[in-house]
């Protein structure tokens, strides 16, 4: 018979655990200021 | 399985930056007054794809006021952007863009600059000059009195005046107003503008020949007056506006 697990107990188990370090990466946008920000 | 979606593109991905500068040749170079400006910051980019290798770019740009006057033949990469504390004027630009085959063009563009505010520069720079306005009496008579003394001493063609482009005062320690402005060169020696100086106009636009000044004008405690003029030279027009044009139209945000 299939069981369904609660959805709390899905999202733990399938979370992708992240690696030690991992920094997401920048958003997309706004990008770098070039000269200075007034 | 449908093809996912492109990745959304990054502000400071090549593709976005290759725009960016796409766009601030196109505005700069539809620009009738005051100086060019270059990208300090690409602060959003949409991509809408039309059909194979054909997208809408929407793009918004910071820029920063460099000190190239607009008539100024000197490469964008090569002008000094004017710093905070030289109260610097900053562009706000929305830019829609078409990408097809790789080539990169501009459809319409709106901006609006606006100096930083007087408090800011206060608050860094208590002793720093401010932008004045550029039919405040002071800038005006200074204008004035910069011309008629280089006119006076040159050995060159007599130069009128195109457009003043910025006018600083300060008033501590010593009382000095600053001044930059665009001229022309005229089909009269300096001599002969003694003479009548009605009779002298501005080269036609195949000879044209526009330059820029600096003047300074220390009036506490001494009246000192410094001024420098520099001549481009004949320049071929190279967008699709004649040069003089540009300088003598009303000032146009929009393009498109």
């Amino acid at each position: 018979s299939v069981t369904k697990r609660a959805v709390a107990e899905v999202a733990q188990h399938d979370k992708v655990p992240r690696p030690v370090g991992f920094v997401p990466p920048p958003p997309p946008c706004p990008g770098k200021i070039r000269h200075f920000d007034i | 399985v449908p093809a996912a979606p492109p990745a959304p593109l990054g502000c400071d991905d090549p593709e976005s930056e290759a725009a960016a500068e796409v766009a601030v040749n196109y505005i700069n170079g539809r620009s009738h007054h005051g100086y060019k400006f270059t990208v300090n910051r690409i602060k959003d980019v949409h991509v809408v794809p039309q059909g194979p290798k054909n997208n809408l770019m929407f793009m918004e740009l910071d820029l920063l006021e460099t000190k190239c006057h607009i008539l100024s033949p000197t490469p964008l990469a090569n002008c000094t952007v004017r710093s905070f504390a030289e109260h610097a004027v900053e562009g706000d630009c929305d830019v829609k863009m078409q990408k097809v085959d790789g080539t990169i063009s501009v459809l319409a563009s709106k901006c609006h600059s606006n100096a930083d505010s007087s408090e800011d520069i206060r608050k860094v720079c208590p002793g720093c000059p401010l932008l004045a306005k550029l039919n405040d009496t002071e800038v005006l008579e200074t204008v004035s009195a910069a011309l008629n003394d280089f006119n006076s001493k040159t050995t060159g063609p007599y130069l009128r005046l195109l457009e003043i482009g910025r006018g600083q005062i300060q008033y501590h320690p010593a009382h000095i107003v600053a001044v930059e402005f665009a001229v022309g060169a005229t089909n009269c020696s300096a001599e002969e503008a003694k003479v009548n100086v009605e009779a002298c106009q501005l080269l036609p636009e195949d000879q044209s020949n526009f330059g820029f000044c600096t003047g300074t004008v220390v009036k506490h405690p001494s009246q000192d007056l410094k001024v420098d003029c520099q001549l481009y030279g004949h320049q071929v027009p190279t967008s699709d506006i004649p040069l003089l044009s540009r300088v003598f139209q009303p000032t146009s945000q929009d393009t498109s």
